[in-house]
């Protein structure tokens, strides 16, 4: 598709491009863009939180370095109601090359029914870009307002990273990150998994997932539903994920073909 | 190559002849397409995600104006834009010697980065930034 503007000119004649050609150049660009073949999503809804919070990073990103008078960079999708970017998320943003987020593989309606106190999360990180290293990640989890009886209550939200998982006994975990938060607070928490990622990998092998424990102030363990985190049956805007953000370490060499 | 092939040649005017008709036809058809007159420019083309029919895949952008550079690098360089010192000399020795010297090259001189916004095979999110993407200035070289 070429154009002719009052700044610069045009010397192509437009013509339609024949089906081999249309190939031939869907493969170079796919090329230039460093991926192998055409993606194809099996779900591909943009209104879900990590699309939402990807394009927040995006129109960052692009209002940034839009050359004024531009308009090429207009947003696809509405972004109102997105998740939040923090400031150290804008820093984290900065200096990244790729910025990644992660659906959670683990099926939360069956994992409710096996589990009242706890919920599980497994992100596969298999397939992050070769040559870039991991700078920061996080795993993000939205909590609703409680408006019941809990109203004045304050709950610890802890997350593990599983270590074993041995049969017929006990998951061994290493606790990552904790919050407290009021049953009044609404927005998303973040914790920190920063060294788990890198060390996830390392070793692929050592990724068994996460692991979420509500307790109340008593110390006892509550469904994490009573607080208010939307853990699977919540709105589509508002599931959890997990956002990695990473940097190139070695030069890319694009191979000759 | 013509040189190497001289003692082949049973009548050298004839196929000299020949070479410059065709010289003054391609020079003709230049003139009209109005290529090879015209200097070192940026020309617009447009990437566009949405015709190459991506949108399932790609979130953001719809499309980049990536543009190119295209023209001649031709003495006297002062007209076109951004010729550097070297790319002069190159036109100099070029106008001296034309068949071992080549011109110029008309190439970018500034780059520009973008960042596409996509979904992988598993239905993560991916947001790449791409340096050297989009041409600012074309010069000769």
């Amino acid at each position: 598709n070429f154009s002719v503007d009052n700044e610069v000119h045009s010397s192509f004649i437009q013509r339609r491009l024949r089906s081999q050609e249309r190939r031939e150049m869907q493969r170079e660009i796919l090329s230039i863009l460093g991926l192998p073949h055409r993606p194809r999503p099996h779900v591909n809804t943009k209104h879900t939180a990590a699309p939402m919070f990807m394009l927040d990073l995006y129109n960052t990103i692009s209002t940034d370095a839009q050359p004024p008078g531009y308009s090429y960079y207009k947003p696809a999708l509405p972004t109102q109601g997105s998740p939040m970017m923090t400031p150290q998320e804008s820093r984290f943003l900065d200096d990244a090359d790729t910025v990644m987020s992660f659906v959670n593989l683990v099926d939360q309606e069956k994992d409710l029914l096996f589990q009242q106190h706890r919920r599980e999360f497994r992100f596969d990180l298999s397939r992050i870009p070769e040559g870039e290293a991991v700078t920061a990640a996080e795993f993000r989890i939205y909590k609703n307002v409680v408006q019941e009886r809990y109203e004045n209550e304050t709950f610890s939200v802890s997350v593990y990273q599983v270590l074993e998982k041995p049969p017929n006994s006990e998951v061994e975990l290493l606790l990552l990150d904790q919050r407290e938060v009021w049953a009044a607070e609404d927005g998303w928490l973040l914790f920190d998994l920063t060294a788990t990622s890198n060390l996830w990998l390392v070793n692929p092998e050592q990724n068994l997932g996460l692991h979420l424990v509500l307790e109340d102030s008593h110390g006892q363990r509550r469904n994490p539903h009573l607080a208010g985190l939307v853990t699977g049956n919540g709105a589509q805007e508002k599931q959890p994920f997990m956002v990695a953000f990473f940097k190139v370490n070695e030069v890319r060499l694009r191979s000759v073909r | 190559s013509a040189h190497g092939h001289k003692g082949r040649q049973g009548n050298r005017s004839k196929p000299q002849k020949t070479v410059q008709d065709a010289l003054k036809v391609v020079e003709a058809a230049a003139d009209t397409l109005s290529l090879s007159k015209e200097g070192c420019k940026k020309h617009e083309l447009y990437v566009s995600f949405r015709d190459l029919g991506w949108q399932d895949w790609i979130i953001a952008p719809e499309g980049y104006a990536a543009f190119y550079c295209e023209g001649e690098c031709a003495f006297p360089l002062n007209s076109y834009m951004n010729a550097t010192n070297h790319a002069i000399v190159q036109t100099l020795v070029h106008f001296i010697n034309p068949d071992t010297v080549p011109k110029p090259c008309c190439a970018p001189t500034q780059l520009h980065g973008i960042s596409v916004l996509y979904f992988d095979d598993s239905s993560n999110v991916i947001l790449k930034k791409y340096r050297n993407m989009v041409v600012r200035s074309c010069g000769c070289h």
